[in-house]
């Protein structure tokens, strides 16, 4: 789990039965001891792999819609919530966003720059990958240290290599890490074990970047792991990105199974893009 | 697939705040990190590693 804090923004990410939205009413709070306001709020993540074990707020997404709806304060008024389905029954994108009026007139500015986020979804990694984020028994070395070690050793190291990367491996197994360059963040996350195999890689950046730079960063990341299937959802104001990834990751042996579009207030356009490998 | 085990899929919330003063500029970065722990334990999470830049603050998270 990864929590990244900005002047004016926040972003939390978290795995397992981790309750994220009861982190919503004491942020606003403490916030507004600083002086500051929440302007916009977007929630997003994939189907559970395992639904039953979440709890309440997480117990679905309409509940956490509603508790969205309850905690954030009147004036993000402008919200929407949808369910963004693919070929695979098991993978839906869950997104809900919610803005005040300040923020919605500021979205129709000509000069909004086009950034973009990836958020990765990869679950069936390759098994003799996958072991690289197993820990030795007493390996006699700290959370730290033994993350570095499997940043090394598995060329996390390589996907951008000029980030500053603070890595941390879990006993027995799993892996984080945070990579900051610049203003950009990364953020990886791995939890190894067969039959619930599962990795995630977030990142933003620029389509002024350069062509090159999507998919070259979109093919290492599946070659660290190889997952069976990927889903990628871009948050983008253009739907330019959306062809990149999809190119890029047919290179690297898996096949685009769906692609679906919706917009959403502030936060733009929202593309969630599927992938089986080739086999 | 296995009936129960560890949940990998993560929820994420993204959130901007308005009123910050350009003249100081750090914003949300002057909440402490007693006040992030507290946040954090509502979330059931702890912060195992750290590291910041000029332009933010990254904390890995236990889960």
């Amino acid at each position: 789990s990864s929590l990244f804090v900005y002047p004016t923004k926040i972003i939390i990410k978290t795995c397992g039965t981790t309750q994220l939205l009861k982190s919503v009413r004491p942020l606003i709070h403490y916030s507004s001891n600083l002086g500051l306001s929440l302007s916009s709020c977007k929630y997003s993540r994939g189907s559970f792999i395992f639904p039953k074990s979440q709890p309440y707020p997480h117990t679905s997404f309409q509940d956490e819609v509603v508790y969205l709806q309850n905690v954030l304060p009147k004036n993000l008024c402008y919200d929407k919530a949808s369910l963004m389905p693919s070929k695979l029954s098991t993978h839906t994108w869950h997104v809900f966003s919610a803005t005040d009026e300040s923020h919605l007139m500021f979205m129709h500015q000509p000069s909004t720059p086009t950034t973009f986020t990836f958020e990765i979804c990869m679950t069936e990694l390759d098994s003799v990958l996958a072991r690289k984020f197993f820990r030795g028994p007493n390996d006699g070395k700290t959370g730290g240290s033994a993350g570095k070690v499997m940043t090394e050793m598995t060329r996390i190291c390589d996907i951008n290599p000029k980030a500053h990367i603070c890595d941390f491996a879990f006993d027995p197994c799993g892996y984080s890490m945070n990579g900051l360059d610049g203003e950009k963040y990364s953020t990886i996350h791995v939890t190894p074990e067969e039959g619930f195999s599962y990795a995630s890689f977030e990142c933003v950046g620029s389509l002024c970047e350069g062509g090159g730079y999507i998919g070259d960063v979109l093919k290492k990341v599946v070659q660290v792991f190889r997952p069976g299937t990927m889903s990628v959802s871009t948050t983008c104001s253009s739907r330019e990105v959306a062809a990149r990834v999809a190119k890029a990751v047919e290179q690297v042996g898996m096949n685009c199974r769906s692609c679906t579009v919706d917009e959403f207030p502030v936060v733009g356009t929202v593309v969630f893009q599927t992938f089986t490998t080739r086999r | 697939m296995a009936a129960s085990g560890f949940e990998g899929i993560e929820k994420r919330l993204e959130l901007h705040f308005s009123g910050d003063d350009p003249m100081i500029g750090i914003g949300l970065r002057q909440l402490s990190f007693q006040t992030l722990e507290e946040i954090l334990r509502e979330v059931q999470c702890t912060v195992v590693s750290s590291v910041g830049n000029h332009f933010f603050d990254s904390y890995v998270l236990s889960e």
